[in-house]
């Protein structure tokens, strides 16, 4: 889906 | 990344890599909760989906595909190959407590509605207290081996890295995610009383704890 957090922690 | 965050997931990592090591040398998972452990795969497989749909560093895919694997190798280390001297009769937690409800509230509270997102926010509030079972059957048999006492020592540590991490990152990138910081905080709390005697037993020469 647009606007989707991009999780960039582990 | 800062440095918070770097420790943060190596003292991760160490916690991870002492259980297995533990279990690996001594043969035995004696003490250990095979349930916790469970959780833990079961938190990294549903976070680390988007394995298979974002490339963010090759940092972030390496740990992500050691963290699964560990937590699976350990998984299996407690129930297939060491299975005899898995305590299962001390390992008495309902795990379905924690599940359900884990499960109904990352349907109510989260970023987006969509599969990932709800899985992903399951998995950081699993995260939260999937070491409950294990705390638990430390209070059953009223102790804890030292290495089981060091691999609870670094993931509390991990979580209390990555609280410094957030705030680091609140105040130099803007950076805030409520989900994470909520169950951060509600998981680093759960490890407080363990630090505490963790620091004064530790330092008396006993290789025992007594959570009691």
């Amino acid at each position: 889906a647009e606007g989707e957090a991009v999780h960039d922690e582990l | 990344m800062n440095i918070f965050r770097l420790t943060g997931d190596l003292s991760h990592l160490a916690a991870i890599i002492i259980l297995l090591l533990k279990i690996w040398k001594t043969r035995s998972c004696a003490g250990i909760s095979g349930k916790s452990q469970v959780l833990f795969a079961l938190v990294f497989t549903t976070r680390y989906l988007d394995l298979l749909t974002s490339f963010i560093s090759l940092y972030n895919t390496t740990m992500k595909i050691i963290y699964i694997g560990c937590a699976y190798a350990t998984v299996y280390l407690i129930y297939m190959k060491f299975k005899a001297t898995y305590d299962g009769n001390h390992d008495t937690f309902r795990v379905e407590f924690l599940v359900v409800p884990v499960g109904g509230l990352a349907f109510l509270v989260n970023h987006d509605f969509s599969p990932l997102e709800i899985l992903w926010t399951f998995s950081i509030y699993l995260e939260s207290v999937a070491i409950l079972p294990q705390l638990f059957m430390i209070s059953k048999t009223g102790e804890a081996e030292t290495i089981t006492t060091h691999y609870l020592f670094f993931l509390g540590l991990y979580r209390a890295l990555y609280l410094i991490n957030w705030i680091w990152r609140f105040y130099f990138e803007g950076f805030f995610d409520m989900i994470a910081i909520v169950a951060g905080v509600v998981q680093t709390i759960l490890y407080c009383d363990f630090f505490y005697l963790y620091v004064t037993k530790g330092e008396s020469g006993s290789n025992k704890i007594n959570p009691a």
